[in-house]
């Protein structure tokens, strides 16, 4: 069982095997944005083909990942400026990422976007895989989300007209609950 | 039964971009389990299925669809299966990642898996991720939704801690009726209730709300949010005691100086309601016992009728029987002069041809709109009124505008599947 005290559980201790690893710096936040969708490699100048297939291996993806580290960890420690990991790709992303999440679009890994990333959320890409039936996806996606930008006001509601059929007293719609 | 749920899920694909934004169901009617192996730890089983079961009611009022929780049917005949599960679960290709971050995924095939390393809650309790507001958004993506950046969207990529009483909104509720379409039918009777209430200051107000029937269902309908009450339709039986539960034809409100009765027709009978105690009357002040046959109440009036409603500007009650209108006189208790007259001669069209002709629904006067509707299948058509002669005097008294759908008027009239109906 996992420990609790209160009646409602709401102090329920999780072990720290059992956490979510937090995106804390770029490497991770270009994981988190590799894995919903906002990138399509993780490499800009790896020879190795990023693993883009619809069956998501979370084994493969994990070797990847460290590969890309490793690569970029030792490149870090060198310092040369032109080898650094914000990556056009990762800058794109980024600046994806800050615009649909509604923060502020800085293109920079900031703490905003820190706390954003690390927000619970659901497993689900924001954007899939495929570049082909990508373009449809974003044409789908996008139009959903341009009639939110149209109907940007709730719907106009009915104004009670006064005017009933002979003149009497004023009518009130009651707001009633669920 | 592991094997085969780890080699099915293999074999699935994830979504893929194609599938979002489109209908991913081509029937109306959905079937769902919680599966036995994925029960939730933190919840009781019963609370889960609860939960689950308000979930797909949400998605049901707003959509043509209908969910039905099936216990007994082979779990790969099931189309929507949903579980928890920590790390790699459920056969699943997908890890969960541990306690924060991802809550939950869904799959097109209709699998939904929740992350129980996640502190769900029921619905407002506490701290914690609302397991219902979790479910209906992973059940929009099963639907077809993509995520939708809008703020107020169930759809929204990212988990709002969940304000009190959440709701679909208007745009989620387009996107998901762009998918499947608008809800449709035909209605028994619609009708404005009245009722008279006393302000803090003694002051007599008038009050009214707006009701939907079909058979032994209703909705309240909220003109100022173009949209049913949410946890609508509810059963004729539960907020019209002593009504017939297989609903009724129609409603007439008696409305005058001297007079003000509510009367209820089903078949060759009628009852007189009781607002006061909220039930129809066995017997009535007059002496007068209940159900009563139309054709005592209202000599000349044959039973059954298609609907009715009381015309205050000239007292009498429009009774609407196939293409005939029996106009029945409440000061003379009898039919007027010339009835029963033809419908169209009665409401002429006012574009030719464009007419209910017989066989209405539902003859609808409404206080928002200040009009009288008549309604048949998904079609109304307004009567010209006051207003409309005001600006166009040539326009024939009564005369018919031309139909429109009832969709375009009402929205969002949803039924639910029956299990889902207390």
């Amino acid at each position: 069982e996992k420990v609790f005290h209160s009646r409602d559980h709401s102090d329920i201790e999780t072990s720290s095997e059992h956490l979510a690893e937090l995106i804390t710096d770029t490497d991770t936040a270009q994981h988190f944005l590799f894995k919903y969708g906002f990138m399509r490699s993780l490499t800009w100048e790896s020879t190795r083909s990023p693993v883009v297939n619809t069956e998501t291996n979370s084994d493969v993806f994990l070797e990847d990942t460290l590969s890309f580290v490793q690569k970029h960890s030792s490149l870090s420690r060198s310092g040369p400026a032109e080898h650094t990991l914000e990556s056009p790709d990762f800058t794109r992303a980024l600046l994806e990422f800050q615009r649909v999440s509604g923060l502020p679009v800085t293109g920079v890994f900031d703490d905003t976007t820190k706390v954003a990333m690390n927000k619970p959320r659901c497993g689900v890409p924001d954007k899939e895989e495929d570049p082909i039936e990508n373009i449809e996806t974003s044409i789908i996606t996008e139009n959903l989300n341009e009639t939110s930008e149209i109907f940007n006001t709730t719907a106009t509601p009915q104004t009670n007209d006064t005017d009933v059929q002979n003149g009497t007293s004023d009518m009130i719609e009651t707001a009633p609950q669920r | 039964h592991l094997q085969s749920l780890i080699h099915k899920s293999s074999r699935r694909k994830r979504s893929t971009g194609v599938l979002w934004g489109h209908a991913a169901f081509s029937k109306s009617v959905l079937t769902w389990r919680l599966i036995g192996e994925g029960y939730s730890s933190q919840l009781s089983v019963d609370e889960q299925r609860h939960i689950f079961r308000l979930a797909f009611r949400m998605w049901s009022e707003v959509s043509p669809l209908q969910f039905v929780e099936d216990l007994r049917s082979p779990p790969d005949e099931i189309d929507i299966r949903l579980g928890f599960g920590t790390g790699r679960h459920l056969g699943c290709s997908q890890s969960f990642d541990g306690a924060g971050r991802e809550f939950a995924h869904a799959w097109f095939l209709g699998d939904i898996h929740f992350d129980d390393d996640e502190h769900f809650t029921a619905p407002n309790t506490g701290n914690g991720i609302s397991l219902l507001k979790v479910a209906v958004h992973e059940i929009g993506h099963v639907l077809g939704l993509p995520h939708i950046y809008r703020s107020g969207s169930i759809m929204q990529p990212s988990y709002r801690p969940q304000d009190d009483g959440f709701e679909l909104d208007w745009l989620d509720r387009k996107a998901i009726q762009n998918l499947y379409g608008g809800c449709g039918g035909r209605f028994s009777t619609v009708f404005d209730w009245i009722r008279k209430e006393r302000s803090a200051y003694g002051e007599v107000v008038v009050r009214f709300n707006t009701y939907f029937m079909r058979n032994g269902w209703y909705w309240l309908y909220e003109n100022r949010s173009n949209r049913t009450r949410y946890g609508d339709p509810v059963s004729v039986q539960v907020g019209w005691h002593g009504l017939p539960s297989s609903g009724v034809d129609a409603y007439v409100h008696v409305w005058s100086r001297e007079t003000d009765t509510a009367y209820f027709f089903k078949g060759t009978q009628y009852w007189r309601y009781d607002s006061e105690n909220d039930q129809t009357f066995s017997e009535d002040p007059d002496g007068q016992r209940y159900p009563r046959l139309i054709s005592e109440g209202f000599p000349g009036v044959p039973g059954p009728i298609d609907t009715a409603y009381y015309d205050r500007r000239d007292a009498h009650i429009y009774f609407f029987r196939g293409s005939m209108v029996y106009r029945f006189s409440i000061q003379a208790n009898k039919l007027a002069a010339q009835s029963p007259q033809r419908m169209t001669e009665l409401f002429p069209a006012l574009t030719p041809g464009n007419h209910p002709g017989s066989n209405l629904d539902a003859a609808y006067f409404s206080y928002t709109h200040n009009a009288l509707f008549l309604i048949k299948g998904a079609s109304y058509w307004r009567v010209v009124g006051k207003r409309e002669r005001r600006m166009k005097r040539s326009l024939p008294y009564n005369s018919l505008l031309p139909g429109r759908e009832v969709q375009q008027q009402w929205f969002d009239i949803c039924e639910v599947h029956a299990s889902a109906l207390k």
